[in-house]
């Protein structure tokens, strides 16, 4: 027996438009621990890995460790049917089909139930070890993904550098070249407006912009985003989930031929 | 030009 209970049931709208243009079906994950999701795009060059630990939830029994697989397009369809300040509640029987999403509104005054079929995914769960990163930039999530849009309409990857100076965000195309350069400034009115440089070493490294444009569909989950960069090791773009857990986001850089 | 390595060249299963 599986009963979650969201009060803050936006939450899951806005993770569902922040992952289900990148990847199509996926095994939501739910032990004592939380609900999770690790998946990757069909390309296998992107993954996303979601927590919501159940200390988030109102109510989150889970009896026993269970996998859901889910069409992430039919789940987002599902829950746009819920409003914004609906509660959400999910709930599953132990060996069934189904997963019941269940909206009420604030004022109890509507109740609805959803139900979706449960999918079969053979999907692979990658083991990602803890590293030490040679930069990490936090920043306001919104310049971020302007900065994504921005270079876009220039260029079709990104080259991210970071020096002592601060972040560089450059591209070039047909029409020309591009370059962002954001500066550490903490000298803000409020802290998630701050961009924050943490710098081990200097790193550069190539991205493909149409995954960071994917990515920055979870803007609407967090002010803020961090971007941990290593040489050779797949850059993580992360959206902090407010008291409840996080959205990351791992991209593999792109290589000089 | 540049390639796109996968994020599976990176991290192994489990």
């Amino acid at each position: 027996m599986l009963e979650l209970r969201l009060v803050q049931g936006s939450l899951l709208k806005k993770v569902l438009e922040a992952v289900k243009d990148l990847v199509n079906d996926a095994n939501f994950d739910c032990s004592a621990t939380g609900f999770s999701l690790q998946a990757m795009d069909s390309s296998h060059v992107a993954l996303v890995a979601l927590l919501l630990r159940s200390e988030g939830f109102e109510h989150y029994r889970c009896d026993r460790n269970i996998s859901m697989g889910m069409n992430l397009g039919n789940m987002a369809k599902m829950l746009k049917c819920a409003g914004n300040d609906d509660i959400i509640t999910l709930k599953a029987d132990d060996g069934s089909d189904v997963v019941t999403f269940m909206f009420e509104s604030p004022t109890q005054d509507k109740i609805a139930d959803f139900e979706m079929k449960l999918m079969d995914i053979d999907s692979e769960h990658l083991g990602i070890p803890e590293a030490e990163y040679h930069a990490i930039v936090r920043m306001p999530s919104s310049e971020f993904a302007r900065i994504c849009k921005d270079l876009s309409s220039i260029g079709d990857t990104v080259v991210i550098s970071v020096t002592k100076e601060g972040v560089k965000f450059s591209t070039r195309g047909d029409i020309g070249t591009a370059n962002i350069v954001c500066r550490q400034n903490t000298t803000v009115d409020k802290p998630e407006e701050a961009t924050v440089i943490e710098m081990n070493e200097p790193v550069s490294l190539t991205f493909a912009l149409r995954y960071f444009n994917s990515f920055t569909k979870a803007t609407p989950l967090s002010n803020t985003v961090t971007l941990s960069l290593s040489s050779e090791l797949p850059v993580v773009v992360e959206y902090k989930i407010a008291e409840m857990g996080y959205i990351r986001f791992y991209l593999a850089p792109k290589i000089e031929d | 030009g540049s390639s796109q390595t996968s994020i599976t060249e990176f991290y192994r299963s489990t």
